[in-house]
């Protein structure tokens, strides 16, 4: 059967860091499931060179977007590596 | 992927859409509807996965709505040799989210999608508000490719766009694009409506065993907008 998305509201009037937590908190099992997908979507060998981008990640994203993802990894309690890398896993694995 | 923008026969577009990947569970169990709000009024609006912020679909209130369909070429690290070394180059989704926040009208949103660096290949597929506007951007990392306009491609009220270059024949084990033209065709222009539409995008084979999210939306009328988590 198909089901309607949960909806929510993400208030861009907030600072970046603040606008996602309220959406990830509902997903528990949202860091242990990010592991699994980034395992096996990424080619092993691009984790260092994603990892190089999460650790110098104002210089190769837009401050706004660095800073939703330190939010949403902040709130999850997970690395922001494995944020940055979910993020990014889309266009990784386009080719 | 399959993204299809038509034109009804009172001149509103419409955009539809499958969005299929790899790990379906995970990404049905975390998708959402998100209105980006500012002032208390929607600016625009995005089906995304929790966690993910950019945009593969979404939607700008009386101006236009995109979607994204993957064009796998290259390699892997072309794609993050752009990121590191073009500080200009942008994520697709963050580039789809960028537009959809900073793009007045269906004609600017083109414009950036067509000429901004992008960290892979891609299909942009945009719908407008007014009469005519429609087109899928064959997007190469650095520069378009091809701009497919509605109007060019017969039979000039709909395109289809898979995950193919639209200029070649798509593969027979993974042909999308005929099964979702013949059922547009079969719904015909004068039919066109939210459950049509989402009739046109349970088609098999366009309704597959990777399809994650379908989604019905219209810049000019953005109340329709309807999503369904698919569970083919």
């Amino acid at each position: 059967q198909d089901s309607t998305p949960q909806a929510f509201t993400v208030n861009l009037d907030l600072a970046p860091a603040q606008r996602w937590g309220h959406v990830v908190i509902k997903f528990s099992k949202l860091a242990k499931d990010a592991h699994k997908v980034i395992a096996s979507l990424v080619p092993e060998d691009a984790i260092p060179l994603v990892e190089e981008i999460g650790s110098e990640l104002d210089s190769y994203l837009p401050l706004e977007y660095a800073d939703e993802m330190r939010g949403i990894a902040t709130a999850m309690n997970a690395s922001l590596g494995d944020i940055v890398l979910v993020n990014l896993a889309y266009d990784i694995t386009a080719f | 992927c399959t993204s299809i923008v038509c034109q009804d026969s009172k001149g509103q577009i419409w955009h539809a859409r499958n969005l299929d990947y790899s790990y379906g569970d995970i990404l049905r169990s975390i998708t959402i509807k998100v209105d980006f709000q500012k002032g208390g009024q929607t600016v625009y609006t995005g089906v995304t996965f929790a966690g993910y912020v950019g945009l593969l679909t979404g939607q700008r209130p009386q101006a236009f709505t995109v979607t994204v369909d993957e064009r796998d070429q290259g390699q892997w690290w072309m794609n993050l040799l752009i990121a590191i070394l073009d500080q200009t180059a942008k994520p697709l989704s963050l580039l789809v989210r960028d537009v959809l926040a900073t793009s007045p009208t269906y004609a600017d949103a083109v414009e950036v999608l067509s000429s901004t660096d992008t960290e892979a290949d891609a299909y942009f597929i945009v719908g407008g508000a007014k009469s005519g506007e429609g087109v899928v951007i064959t997007k190469s990392r650095i520069g378009a490719d091809d701009l497919w306009y509605m109007n060019e491609a017969a039979p000039g009220w709909f395109v289809v766009e898979t995950n193919y270059d639209h200029w070649v024949l798509p593969p027979t084990d993974d042909n999308r694009r005929d099964p979702a033209v013949n059922a547009m065709k079969a719904m015909g222009q004068g039919n066109i409506s939210v459950t049509s539409l989402y009739n046109v995008i349970s088609t098999h084979p366009v309704l597959n065993n990777k399809t994650v999210y379908s989604i019905v939306m219209s810049a000019a009328q953005p109340t329709a907008l309807a999503s369904w988590i698919r569970t083919p």
